[in-house]
C-alpha cells in the first residue's frame, strides 16, 4: 500500500551535514498498526512528511497504492492529501480564527459535504475525543491537550485511508491517551484505516502490531509485536 | 516560599462557566521538586501561568517570599520574572527569528549579563540538553523534542530561583527525559532552585519528592513521595 524505496533528505546548515532521512526502504501493508519510535531527532517528523507529500525528498520513491507521491504535481497532491491522508501535526498547526469544530469541519467544507453532515460527523468526533461541550471555543480557550484532540478529531473525521499522527499523545495524561488509542484502533478494525504513528509514548507503543525504531535517519529495526 | 491561598479563575464560555481553578490552596518551600499532574484540563497550566504571575486570577493570594504577586504592577511583576522566575510553556514560545542560542541569550541580555558571559552561559547549557552543535538553528529547522529542549535550555541558563515547567518532556524520548531530569534535579540540590513541574509524563512524576494531583480546577490530593 505504501511503498518507501530509498529515502535520502539532507539538510546543509553551515559547514554541517545533517542526514534526517538515510536510505530509509519501508513497506507498509494497507489496514496496518504500526508504531514509528526512535530519539528525538531521529528522522520521524521527515518521514511522516514525506510519506504525506509535505516535505521533498533529495532522492528515493515514495508509492501510495502504486501511485509515486514523490512525483505528484502540487494539484494531484494536494487532491490526494484531501481525500486520502488524515495528519495529525506535532505542533497541531490549528487554525487560530477558527473554533474547534469550524477547524474539524474545514476539511469536510473543501470536500463539498453537505453542512448537515459536516455537523453531524464534527459533533460525533469531538464527543469522541472528550471535547463536547467546547466545540464552539477557539485553540487559545483550550488546554494543550485539548488542542492536540481537536487536531487528531481534525485528522480523522473524514475517515481516511491513511493516518500519520505525529505524537498525537505527548500532552495527553493516561486516561485521555487510551481513550484515543482505543479510538484508533477501533477505526483500524473496523475500517480498515492504515495507521503510521510517530511516539515517545509506551503507552502508544503497545497498541502497534509493528514497531519501526529509528536512529539518526536509518530505520535500524524493523519488528512485529504481539498487542498486549 | 509560594503560598497560593485560595485561588479561583473562572471562564465564561456562552452559557457555560468553567472552573480552570477552584479554590486552590498550597505552600511551597524554597527547594523543592514537585510535580503537579492531573486530567487534560484539570488546571495545571492555569495554576502555573498565576504563580508566574502570566494570567490574572478573579480571587485569591498569591505571594512569593511574602511579596504578593498579584498585587504587583505591570513593572515589578515583569522584573520578578526576569531575574527570579524561569518559564517553560506547554508550547515552547520560542522566537521564531532568533536562532536557538539567541532564543536562550534573550533573557540575559535584557538582565544586563556581558556579551561574553552569555555566550558562555548559553553554549554551555545547549550542551547540556544535547544540543551542542545546532545553537545557529532557527526553530522551524529542529525537530518538536529540540525545540522543546531549547525551551527548557531558555528558562533555567540564569538560574532563576523558582523553575515553573508545562510538560517539559512531552515531545522527548526516554534518554532525553533522563537527561533533563538529572540536570533539573542537580540544579535543585546544588543550587537551591525550586522546581514546579505540570507533566503527564510517569518517568518525570519518579523524580518528584511531592506530587500534587488536580482534577477539574482542584487540588484532590497532595503527597510526599519517596523518589526511586
Ligand atoms: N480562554 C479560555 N476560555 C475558556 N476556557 C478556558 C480558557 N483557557 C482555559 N480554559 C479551560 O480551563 C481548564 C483548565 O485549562 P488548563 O490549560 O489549565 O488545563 P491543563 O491541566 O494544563 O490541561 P493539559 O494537560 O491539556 O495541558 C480547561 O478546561 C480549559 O478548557
Ligand atoms: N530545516 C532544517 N535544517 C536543518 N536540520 C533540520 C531541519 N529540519 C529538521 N532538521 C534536522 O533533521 C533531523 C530529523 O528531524 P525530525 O524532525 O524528523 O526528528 P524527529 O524524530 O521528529 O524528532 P522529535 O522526536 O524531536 O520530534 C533532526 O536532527 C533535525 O534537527
Ligand atoms: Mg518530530
Ligand atoms: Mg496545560
Amino acid at each position: 500500500e505504501i511503498k518507501c524505496i530509498d529515502l535520502c533528505k539532507t539538510y546543509v546548515q553551515g559547514d554541517a551535514t545533517i542526514k534526517a532521512l538515510d536510505h530509509v526502504t519501508l513497506d507498509i501493508e494497507q489496514g496496518s498498526f504500526i508504531c514509528l519510535s526512535g530519539p528525538s531527532g531521529s528522522g520521524k517528523t521527515t518521514l511522516l512528511n514525506a510519506i504525506g507529500g509535505l516535505d521533498e525528498l533529495d532522492s528515493g520513491e515514495i508509492s501510495i497504492n502504486d501511485e509515486r507521491v514523490d512525483l505528484l504535481s502540487k494539484g494531484p497532491l494536494a487532491d490526494l492529501r484531501l481525500h486520502h491522508i488524515g495528519f495529525v501535526f506535532q505542533a497541531y498547526n490549528l487554525i487560530e480564527v477558527l473554533t474547534a469544530r469550524e477547524n474539524v469541519e474545514f476539511v469536510m467544507q473543501v470536500q463539498g459535504v453537505s453542512a448537515k453532515q459536516r455537523k453531524l460527523k464534527s459533533m460525533a468526533i469531538l464527543k469522541e475525543v472528550g471535547l463536547e461541550g467546547m466545540e464552539n471555543r477557539r485553540p487559545a480557550q483550550l488546554s494543550g491537550g485539548q488542542q492536540q484532540r481537536v487536531a487528531v478529531a481534525r485528522a480523522i473525521v473524514s475517515q481516511p485511508k491513511l493516518v500519520l499522527a505525529d505524537e498525537p499523545t505527548a500532552n495527553l495524561d493516561s486516561v485521555s491517551a487510551a481513550h484515543l488509542m482505543e479510538l484508533f484502533c477501533e477505526l483500524n478494525q473496523n475500517h480498515d484505516v492504515t495507521f503510521l504513528i510517530a511516539t515517545h509514548d509506551e503507552r502508544v507503543m503497545r497498541y502497534a502490531e509493528r514497531l519501526i525504531r529509528m536512529q539518526d535517519g536509518k530505520v535500524i529495526s524493523d519488528e512485529l509485536q504481539i498487542n498486549t
